[in-house]
C-alpha cells in the first residue's frame, strides 16, 4: 500500500521493520516491561529528537510519513 | 560514521551508471557490457551533472577524487531501479524510500540505488515547491503533502546524501545535516555542505589538501538550544505549542512537554522563508503569520493561505518600515503589537488600522526594555519580549514587569 493510505499501526510496523530491524514475533517467552514495538518506537524517537513516549503519537507518525533515505538508521553497516 | 569505521583505503575512486538487474546476471559479469540506465524524468546531461555535482560536494572537503568509467566494475556503481532491483532491499513505489546506498566495501559496497518510482528533477525554482507557492484555499485542510512530491525530488540532493553513505557516513541526527535521513528541499545552486557532514567525512579522510578552491560561505551549523548566547529570530504560539525560530530551523514545544523538537522550517512550510524576522499566531482565525523583510506569509496548518505572501502594509505599517523585528497579538484586546527598531506600532484587529498615538517608543509601554526587541509572543495573558538572549515577562493587562528570564525558560536545553 502507498505509505499515505496505510493504517497508522501498519505504517509504523512497516517503517520500523525497514529502518529499525523490528520483528513482530521474536519467539521469546520472557515477559518484557516494554513491547518490542514500543522499544523500537522509542529508539526511533530518540534518533529524531522526538519526545520519547514509546507510543505512536502524531509527531512520530509525521516523521514516518516524510520521504527519506532507505538505509536503516540502526543496523546500517549490515548492508556491507 | 559506521560502527565498523568503514572507509575506502584509497583516495581515487571510480563511479559508473549501471542497470542493477543486468549487473547481477552472470553473462553480464562475464564480459557483456551493461546498458547505462538513466532516470526517465531527466535528461542524460542533467543526470550526469547532478551526479558529478553530488560527488564534488565530498571531493571539495576531502582528499577524495572521483573519475567516471564507462565499462567494467567501478567502486561506486550508480543506478535507478524500482521495487525488487536485485539487492534484497526492494524499493516501495512512489514516496517513502527515495534511494539507498551501501557502505564502502568490495562488490556492492559503495553502490548507490535510486528509486525509479520517484519523480526526480534537476532543480526547482528558488528552492521552493512551485505547486505550493500559489497557495491553497483557506477552506482546505487535512494532512500535509509530502515535501515537493508534485514537483520532484532534486536528484543532486538525494545523490549527495547517498554518496555520503558510499564513502562511509552513517545517518546524522542533526536535522540540518545532509546525512539526516529525511529529504529536505533546498536550492542546489546555493548548497553548502553543513558543518556536521564536514566533520564526519573529515574524521575518515582528513581535509582537502588543496584547501578550499576559493572564498565561499562557511559550512552552516545547526543552532543549539543549550547555547546561552542564542538570539532567536522569532517566537510564536501555534495550536497549543510554542515555536522558536532561528535561521533555517525551528523548535516546536508542546506546552505540556519539556522536550523541544528541532526541524527545518522548510520541512513544515515548504513555501516559507528562512531567517524570518517575526512570527505571530492569530488563534481566532487559526493562522500563523511569518514576517520577513517587507513581506508576510500566512499559514493555516501546513497550508499557505491564498493571496499570501503580502506586503506588511496589509497590517497598516507605513512604507518606511523595512522589516518587523517582533510581533505579538493580545487576543484579549485584539491589538497586534509590532516592534520596529526602538518603536512600537499597535494594529487594531477590529478596525484593521493602526491605533492613534502610534508609533511610540517601546520603553513608553514597556519601560524596562531599552535595547532592541528581537522576538516576542503572548502566552496566557503575559507578553514575553526578547531582547537578545534576555526575556522580559510582562502582564499584558497592566504592562507590569514580572520577571527577567532567559531562553531556557521555554526552550529547554535537553
Amino acid at each position: 500500500l502507498p505509505w499515505e493510505t496505510m493504517p497508522d499501526e501498519e505504517l509504523a510496523k512497516s517503517y520500523l521493520k525497514s529502518f529499525y530491524n523490528f520483528r513482530e514475533d521474536n519467539g521469546s517467552a520472557v515477559r518484557r516491561a516494554l513491547s518490542p514495538l514500543s522499544q523500537k518506537l522509542s529508539e526511533m524517537q530518540r534518533f529524531f529528537g522526538l519526545e520519547i513516549t514509546g507510543t505512536l503519537d502524531p509527531a512520530t507518525l509525521e516523521v514516518m510519513r516524510k520521504p527519506r533515505c532507505g538505509v536503516p538508521d540502526g543496523k546500517i553497516s549490515a548492508f556491507s | 560514521i559506521f560502527g565498523d569505521n568503514l572507509k575506502w583505503q584509497k583516495k581515487n575512486l571510480t563511479y559508473r551508471w549501471v542497470d542493477p538487474h543486468r549487473r547481477l546476471r552472470p553473462a553480464v559479469l562475464l564480459g557483456e557490457d551493461p546498458i547505462e540506465n538513466y532516470s526517465p524524468d531527466m535528461s542524460q546531461a542533467e543526470v550526469d551533472q547532478s551526479i558529478e555535482m553530488a560527488l564534488q560536494v565530498w571531493a571539495g572537503v576531502t582528499p577524495l577524487r572521483f573519475s567516471r568509467v564507462f565499462s567494467g566494475t567501478a567502486d561506486i556503481m550508480v543506478s535507478f531501479g524500482r521495487q525488487s532491483h536485485g539487492d534484497l532491499y526492494p524499493f516501495d513505489g512512489p514516496q517513502g524510500t527515495l534511494a539507498h546506498a551501501f557502505a564502502p566495501a568490495p562488490g556492492i559496497g559503495g553502490d548507490a540505488h535510486f528509486d525509479e518510482d520517484e519523480l526526480f528533477t534537476f532543480r526547482s525554482e528558488e528552492g521552493q515547491c512551485p505547486h505550493l507557492d500559489a497557495g491553497v484555499p483557506e477552506t482546505l485542510g487535512g494532512a500535509p503533502e509530502p515535501v515537493c512530491a508534485a514537483t520532484g525530488y532534486v536528484l543532486f540532493l538525494v545523490a549527495a546524501h547517498e554518496f555520503g553513505h558510499s564513502l562511509g557516513l552513517s545517518h546524522s541526527s542533526d536535522p540540518g545535516a545532509l546525512m539526516f535521513p529525511i529529504y529536505t528541499h533546498s536550492n542546489p545552486d546555493s548548497f553548502v555542505l553543513p558543518q556536521d557532514d564536514v566533520r564526519g567525512i573529515q574524521s575518515l579522510y582528513g581535509p582537502n589538501p588543496e584547501g578550499p578552491l576559493g572564498p565561499g560561505p562557511e559550512p552552516p551549523t545547526t543552532p543549539d538550544a543549550c547555547d546561552s548566547k542564542l538570539v532567536l529570530d522569532a517566537v510564536t504560539t501555534l495550536r497549543g505549542e510554542i515555536y522558536f525560530f532561528k535561521g533555517r530551523f525551528l523548535w516546536r514545544r508542546h506546552t505540556q512537554s519539556s522536550i523541544p523538537q528541532q526541524s527545518l522550517i522548510a520541512n513544515f512550510w515548504p513555501g516559507a522563508p528562512d531567517e524570518i524576522d517575526a512570527a505571530v499566531e492569530r488563534r481566532s482565525s487559526d493562522r500563523v503569520f511569518l514576517f520577513k523583510d517587507r513581506q508576510v506569509w500566512a499559514f493555516r496548518g501546513y497550508d499557505l493561505v491564498a493571496g499570501y505572501p503580502k506586503s506588511i502594509s496589509s497590517f497598516g505599517l507605513p512604507g518606511a518600515v523595512k522589516k518587523v523585528d517582533a510581533a505579538l497579538l493580545d487576543e484579549e484586546s485584539g491589538k497586534m503589537l509590532f516592534f520596529v527598531d526602538r518603536m512600537l506600532y499597535s494594529y487594531d484587529e477590529a478596525t484593521e488600522t493602526l491605533e492613534p498615538g502610534f508609533p511610540q517608543r517601546v520603553d513608553r509601554t514597556f519601560p524596562d526594555i531599552l535595547g532592541r526587541v528581537t522576538a516576542a509572543f503572548e502566552y496566557r495573558g503575559f507578553a514575553y519580549i526578547y531582547s537578545g538572549p534576555v526575556m522580559f515577562e510582562y502582564s499584558l493587562g497592566s504592562k507590569r514587569l514580572f520577571r527577567l528570564l532567559d531562553n531556557s525558560y521555554f526552550l529547554t536545553c535537553t
